[in-house]
């Protein structure tokens, strides 16, 4: 799976990877 | 809590011995969003329970451009939500290591 790092101004570290499909609510 | 459309739940087992945890947070419902989120990713971070409050974090998601900033208010809450129910639980699971 692929991971993207998001590094805020402030310090903060945010990691995104993709949300497993069972985990999202039909629309 | 209530349904705000963002999910966010624990990105790690609680303990109850750090004030710093791990949390994922990601859009379940777009439609209750009133910007259109960057994607369907689940954002990890880490929130420090003492230190740091939902507005702080959500704010600094609407900068790093996951969200629109007029949807600061529902990520926040989404947030204040889950951290409450952790701080609830760690109130009555681990009283005497708090």
């Amino acid at each position: 799976s692929s991971l993207t790092q998001v590094v805020h101004s402030a310090g903060r570290r945010f990691i995104v990877s993709p949300v497993p499909e069972s985990r999202l609510r039909e629309s | 809590a209530e349904d705000t459309g963002v999910r966010v739940e624990l990105a790690e087992e609680d303990h109850g011995r750090k004030s710093s945890i791990a949390l994922r947070l990601w859009v379940e419902d777009p439609k209750k969003l009133k910007g259109k989120p960057k994607d369907n990713g689940a954002i990890e971070f880490t929130f420090d329970l003492e230190k740091e409050t939902p507005d702080d974090v959500a704010q600094e998601m609407i900068e790093s451009g996951f969200f629109h900033e007029s949807d600061v208010k529902i990520v926040a809450k989404s947030i204040r939500d889950r951290v409450a129910l952790i701080q609830w639980r760690r109130e009555r699971i681990w009283p005497i290591v708090q």
